[in-house]
C-alpha cells in the first residue's frame, strides 16, 4: 500500500459525506446504500465514523460529472477513467468524483460496480494513494469482485490503519472474515491449487489469483476475474486441452470451460459431463496428454483416464497414481503436461516424470517453474 | 532479408500511451521534438509504470503493457505532480 504521504489523513474520526448528484444508471436508494456501504469498508477496521448530511459541505463531497465538471481533472468518456477522489484537506479534499459516462451497476458483471469503485475511491478520501498488490482494492486498475462476499484485502487494512488504526469497538462474538492476503510466489510453502499451459503459457492458480509466466520469465499476478469474470476463485484443477483450445477449470463438482477469455456457451457443468464416474465428488489436479489424447484426472493418489478420440473412460481405473507415475509418491494437487514431459505437484514439491523414459527425472521445487 | 514489418504502434496507441504517462506517471514534455532526452524520460516513466504493475520492465511499450494502459481504472496518479 501507499499513502500520500506528508501525514495527509483526518484530524478527526467522525467525518461527514454528502452525495451531492445522482447517476440515472441506478435509483436513488441504490446509489445511498451502495455509497453508504462502500464507506462501511473501511469504517469496520479502523475507528472511523461516517455522517451523512445533505446540505452544506461535507468532508467527502460525492458527484457525477463527465467530461469538464469543474475540477483541474477533465474525465475521458466511456472506459479509462472511470473516477477520481482527493486526499484529505479543507475545500475539495476528500471529495470523490464519478465519471458519469460510465454504465455503474449495483449487482450485474456488465458496467462497473459502484460499490467497488467508490469503496476505492473512498481510500483516497481517507489517505490511501494506489498499492502495487493486484489483489488490494487499492490496486488502480478495475476488476470485478463479488459484492456479497468482498473482504477488505489485508493490503488495504493495513494501509488505513497504518492512518487511523485498529477499529477498537469490535464485538468479540462475532469475529471479522480474516482480511484475504495476496498469495506470494516467493512463499517456498505454497501450495498451488492448479497449474495449466494457456496457449503456450504456463499458468499458476491460487485462491482468487493466478500467475502467468510472460516471455521474459517474469511471474505476472493477476486476480482470476480480471481475465475470466465468470470463473471461480479457490479452483482444484485446470487443464487445457490443446486439440480443443480450451481451457477447464474445476472446482468441486463444476466444470467451467475457457476459449481465450469467454466462457463457453452452456458452462458450468457438472464433473460427470467429464465423462468422471458420479461418485468422484471432487477431484484435486488433471491434465491432457497432447500425445496419447488422454485426460488425466487425479483424486489425490488415485487417477482416472478420458480417452478424448473415443469420449469414454479407459477401463481399470482409478489407479493408483504410483502405478502409472512410478516413483512419484503422496498426494498430487496439481498437474501439468510441458514440452512432453509430465510435472506432478504434491505440495510444494513437483515430481518431473519422463512418460517415454517412464521414471521421474527430477523432483523441483516450485520456484523452478513459479519463478520467485 | 528483412525480418519482417517492425510492428509499430498504431497511432492512437502512441496518443494513448503519451496521455496515460502524462496523467498518471507524470510524464512531462521535453525540450526538441525528438531529442534523446525526451526518448529517455519516456522510457523512464514506461519502466516505472511496468515496474509498478509487476510487468517485466523493458521501458519500450510491448503487448502487455499496452492491455494494462488500456484496462479501465482510477483516475488518481501513481505518480503525482
Amino acid at each position: 500500500y501507499t499513502t500520500f504521504g506528508e501525514g495527509l489523513k483526518w484530524p478527526k474520526n467522525q467525518l461527514t459525506y454528502r452525495i451531492v448528484n445522482y447517476t440515472p444508471d441506478l435509483s436513488q436508494a441504490e446509489v445511498d446504500s451502495v455509497l453508504g456501504k462502500a464507506l462501511q469498508v473501511w469504517a469496520r477496521v479502523t475507528p472511523l465514523k461516517f455522517t451523512r448530511i445533505s446540505s452544506g459541505d461535507a468532508d467527502i463531497m460525492i458527484s457525477f460529472g463527465a467530461g469538464s465538471h469543474g475540477d483541474y481533472y477533465p474525465f475521458d468518456g466511456p472506459g479509462g477513467t472511470l473516477a477520481h477522489a482527493f486526499a484529505p484537506s479543507a475545500g475539495i479534499g476528500g471529495d470523490a468524483h464519478f465519471d458519469e459516462d460510465e454504465l455503474f451497476t449495483s449487482s450485474s458483471t456488465k458496467g462497473y460496480l459502484l460499490f467497488l469503485v467508490a469503496a476505492h475511491e473512498f481510500g483516497h478520501s481517507l489517505g490511501l494513494s494506489h498499492s502495487s498488490d493486484p489483489g488490494a482494492l487499492m490496486y488502480p486498475t478495475y476488476s470485478y469482485r463479488d459484492p456479497n462476499t468482498f473482504v477488505l484485502p489485508r493490503d488495504d487494512v493495513n494501509g488505513i490503519q497504518s492512518l487511523y488504526g485498529p477499529n477498537t469497538d469490535v464485538n468479540p462474538d462475532k469475529p471479522a472474515p480474516p482480511p484475504p492476503v495476496t498469495p506470494d510466489a516467493c512463499d517456498p510453502s505454497l501450495v498451488l491449487d492448479a497449474v495449466s499451459t494457456l496457449r503456450g503459457e504456463k499458468i499458476f492458480f491460487k485462491n482468487s489469483f493466478f500467475w502467468r509466466i510472460s516471455g521474459s520469465g517474469q511471474a505476472e499476478q493477476h486476480l482470476i476475474k480480471s481475465f475470466w469474470t465468470d470463473a471461480p476463485d479457490n479452483i482444484d484443477a485446470a487443464y487445457e486441452n490443446t486439440a480443443q483450445d480450451k481451457l477447464y477449470l474445476i472446482k468441486d463438482q463444476k466444470v467451467w470451460a475457457l476459449f481465450g477469455y469467454d466462457l463457453v456457451q452452456g458452462y458450468p457443468k457438472s464433473l460427470s459431463s467429464l465423462g468422471l464416474p458420479t461418485k468422484v465428488k471432487k477431484i484435486s489436479a488433471a491434465l491432457y496428454d497432447k500425445n496419447t489424447r488422454k485426460t488425466l484426472f487425479f483424486t489425490d493418489n488415485y487417477y482416472y483416464s478420458y480417452d478424448e478420440s473415443r469420449k469414454v473412460m479407459d477401463k481399470g481405473y482409478p489407479k493408483l497414481v504410483e502405478q502409472g507415475f512410478p516413483g512419484v509418491t503422496g498426494k498430487i494437487t496439481a498437474a501439468f503436461q510441458y514440452n512432453g514431459l509430465t510435472y506432478l505437484y504434491s505440495g510444494n514439491r513437483v515430481f518431473e516424470y519422463s512418460p517415454t523414459s517412464k521414471k521421474v527425472t527430477r523432483v523441483l521445487s516450485n520456484s523452478y517453474l513459479l519463478p520467485c | 532479408v528483412h525480418s519482417g514489418p517492425i510492428s509499430r504502434q498504431a497511432d492512437n496507441d502512441d496518443a494513448l500511451i503519451q496521455s496515460y504517462l502524462k496523467k498518471f506517471y507524470n510524464l512531462t514534455e521535453q525540450t526538441g521534438p525528438h531529442s534523446k532526452g525526451r526518448t529517455n524520460h519516456m522510457s523512464e516513466k514506461i519502466a516505472e509504470m511496468q515496474k509498478f504493475f509487476g510487468l517485466t520492465v523493458t521501458g519500450t511499450v510491448d503487448q502487455e503493457t499496452l492491455q494494462v494502459m488500456k484496462k479501465p481504472r482510477c483516475g488518481v496518479p501513481e505518480v503525482a505532480q
